[in-house]
This record gives C-alpha cells, structure tokens and sequence, in this order.
C-alpha cells in the first residue's frame, strides 16, 4: 500500500504542475518541483518513477503530459459523485463550497435525521431521509461518502454506506473510523492545520 | 525556513507518540514511528535529529520525553488564543467542534458584520462586530485567526488582523493569500482530502 505521505506529495505536485500548466511552463525539472514544495529533487525522481514517469536527461518533463499522468494516477480524469450525509453546520458549508466541483467532484445527494431539513432545497440538491440512503447510494453508483454528523452516529452511518457501495469515506465526526482494505476512510481533524501554524509561530526565526 | 512537508511530518510523530503514551510504550524505535507512517525509518532519525533529539543506540527513544519535545517544539506545551472571523455555517461548526480545544487552541472570539448574528452567543462566545475586531484582538494579543468568510472579504480582512498582531491565518475563504516572513497564511483545501480518496480507490489492487 503506497503511504499516506506519498499521496500527499503526489497532490502537492499535482497542484504545482498544473500552476505552472497556467503560467505557460512547457517544461519541468524534478529539481523545480522539488524546490517549490522544499523537497529533495531525487525523492521527487523517485516518486514519479515509481508511476513510470520518466523526465529527459537534462530537460526534465513534459508539463503537459506531467500533468495528464498525474491526473489519471489520481482518478481526477473523470468525475466522482459524492454522497453527503449531515446537513448541519459544517454539512450545509460543504454542500455550498465551490472547491469540490473544480476539482471534479460533484456532491449528488445529501441525507439528514432531521424531518424540518428532510425535503429542503441547498443549492440545487434536496435534502433526503437517511431511509432513502441505500436505495439512492446504490442506484447512482456513488463510491465516496463524506459524514458531517454527530460522532455517536459515526460508526452506524459508515456501515451503512459501505453496505450501499460506497467505497471511500470522508469523516469529519470526531471518532475514528478504520475500515480493511478495498475501503478506505479518512478522519480529518482541522486542528492540525492549527498546529501547523504553531509550530512555525514557535520556529520561524530560530536556528 | 523549515518545508511544510517535515511540519506536517513531524505532526504526525507527535500523533503517533501519544498514542503510544496512552498504550504505556516506555520506548520507541525511529523504527516502530516510521512503519506507523510508511516512511524510511532514515528520515524519521533525520528529522528529530534536526530538533536534538537523539535516541539511544539499540533501545530508540523514550516516548515521554519524546512526546514532550515534539509538544515543545511545535508550541504545544502551551494554550494558543484564536480569532474567528465569519460566523456562518462554516464558522459555526468550527466554533462547536470540541478537538480545538483538546489540542490546546482556545477560540477566545468571533466576529461578523451579519448584524442579525452580532451580539449572539454560540457556546459560550459572544458574536462581536467587525468594528472591535483589532481592539479585541489587540487588548487580547491574539497571535492566531480563523477566516471563514467569502472569499471578497479576505484580502481585507486578512490585512486588519495582521495590522492587530496576529502572526498566524488559518483561511479557508477560497482565495490563495499570502503574507512575507514573519507571518504565516495557510490556505484550506478541504478537497485535497477527496483527491487523497480517489488516489486510493484508483490505486489499491494495482501494481
Ligand atoms: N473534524 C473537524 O475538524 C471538524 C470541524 C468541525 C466540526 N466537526 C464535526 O462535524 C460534525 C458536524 O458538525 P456541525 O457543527 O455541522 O453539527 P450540526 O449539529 O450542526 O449538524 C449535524 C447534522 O447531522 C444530522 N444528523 C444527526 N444524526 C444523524 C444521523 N444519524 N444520520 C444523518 N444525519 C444525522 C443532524 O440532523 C444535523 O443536521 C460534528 O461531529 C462535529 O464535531 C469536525
Ligand atoms: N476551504 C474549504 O475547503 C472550504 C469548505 C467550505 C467552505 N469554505 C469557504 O468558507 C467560507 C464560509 O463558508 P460558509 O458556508 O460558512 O458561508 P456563509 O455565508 O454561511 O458564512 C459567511 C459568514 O461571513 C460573514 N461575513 C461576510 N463578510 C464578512 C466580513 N467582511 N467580515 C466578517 N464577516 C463577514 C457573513 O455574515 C456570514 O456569517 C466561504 O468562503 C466558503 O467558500 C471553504
């Protein structure tokens, strides 16, 4: 299984590739990659050979084609329907965020307990009971789910989903939800973010 | 300037540390935190190296200390104040969600221009207007803010707090900003997690 700080720096160069795609780059080194995200250009090499890219001597790699590749590793050469459960809070700024459909991911349905949400119109998507979830899930083939509920819930709507198709959770519920392989669930936790920022609060300005 | 890339690692050892604090595991090898990460156990040595950090040859390093250290060095061994600007879904749900708090930030307040919102209380946070923002955030020496605004407020927004003092901006308007040293924006993508799915969904069973 390729580790979690791989994939992470897989996205990273992603978004770089396609920065420079924009600004016209025709060409890119490892070296210019490696740079913008303070790497190693050899682990940048390693990366991408290890998905069969491989660079010219001296010239490095096609933007273009850099990008095209990295697109198809990812799955972002075509688009994901999303299904999400919890229209609360956090639920309805995720429903309303733009971010999702730029990078190809369009949320098709959304699921709640709450019969004065069940019904309701966000953005152009209806708020549905959780009763309809499988049937719903199923029909359209939905293979990502992000849960946007209260943690005691967590664990009985992911089983649900699993069930129903959905093959790749995003779980925003403060518990932690581990599924065994093909599923796969990623817990986020915002604070790290916060720590990030701490630590170069702490750091910025030492050694 | 230390690349976000062995932040982000070295958040992930904290992570992992303390999970083992609460198992009872007295040491721990570069080893054991390594494969908890699926990373080369040379790099894990490396990057607390760079901090002092140097276990003892054969037995590793002792996990409570270890865990002391990285809170020192990531500014974890002490409570951050934060600011939070735009109390609206998004806003709203980060004021409620209790891992803040856990990991040691303390949203102290909140601000809107909404003057339906200003002078509401969600937990025990008053909703203040944006005209008290830099008294508040100054009388307070808040160093860190949140910005959960439209993404037309944020340059703006983002200007007056650092004017207030506050070094570090968690966005997650989307609109990329940026500030010179010693100030530190980072910008939130929660689609980054999706695209971390569809990696996993396109690549598990390959290879
Ligand atoms: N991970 C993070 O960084 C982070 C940040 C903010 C909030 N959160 C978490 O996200 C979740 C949502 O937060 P919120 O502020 O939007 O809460 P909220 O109470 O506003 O929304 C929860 C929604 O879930 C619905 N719901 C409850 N039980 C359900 C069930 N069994 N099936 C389907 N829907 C159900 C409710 O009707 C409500 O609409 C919480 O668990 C919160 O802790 C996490
Ligand atoms: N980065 C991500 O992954 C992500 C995910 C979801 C939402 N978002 C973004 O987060 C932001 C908030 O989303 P939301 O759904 O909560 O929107 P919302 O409209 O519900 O909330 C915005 C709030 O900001 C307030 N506001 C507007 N202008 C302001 C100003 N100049 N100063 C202070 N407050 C102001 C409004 O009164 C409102 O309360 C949006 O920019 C959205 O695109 C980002």
């Amino acid at each position: 299984r390729i580790p979690e700080v791989t994939v992470e720096r897989l996205i990273k160069y992603l978004r770089f590739v396609e920065e420079m795609e924009k600004d016209g780059m025709r060409n890119l080194t490892a070296k210019q990659i490696a740079e913008s995200l303070g790497l190693n250009p050899h682990l940048v090499r390693k990366d991408l050979a290890y998905f069969g890219q491989f660079g010219k001597r001296g010239k490095g790699y096609e933007t273009e084609k850099l990008g095209e590749t990295l697109r198809k590793i990812m799955g972002l050469d075509k688009r994901w329907k999303v299904a999400l459960v919890g229209v609360g809070n956090l639920g309805s700024a995720l429903l309303r965020y733009p971010g999702f459909k730029e990078r190809g991911f369009d949320v098709v349905c959304a699921f709640d307990t709450s019969p004065q949400k069940i019904g309701r119109q966000i953005e152009d998507i209806k708020i549905e009971s959780m009763d309809k979830m499988e049937e719903i899930v199923s029909k359209e083939n939905i293979k990502i789910a992000i849960l946007s509920i209260p943690k005691e819930a967590a664990e009985e709507v992911s089983d649900r989903l699993v069930k129903a198709g959905v093959m790749g959770i995003l779980n925003f519920a403060p518990r932690y939800l581990q599924y065994s392989y093909p599923f796969r669930v990623l817990n986020v936790d915002l604070s790290l973010y916060l720590e990030s920022l701490t630590f170069y609060l702490e750091n910025d300005g030492k050694k």
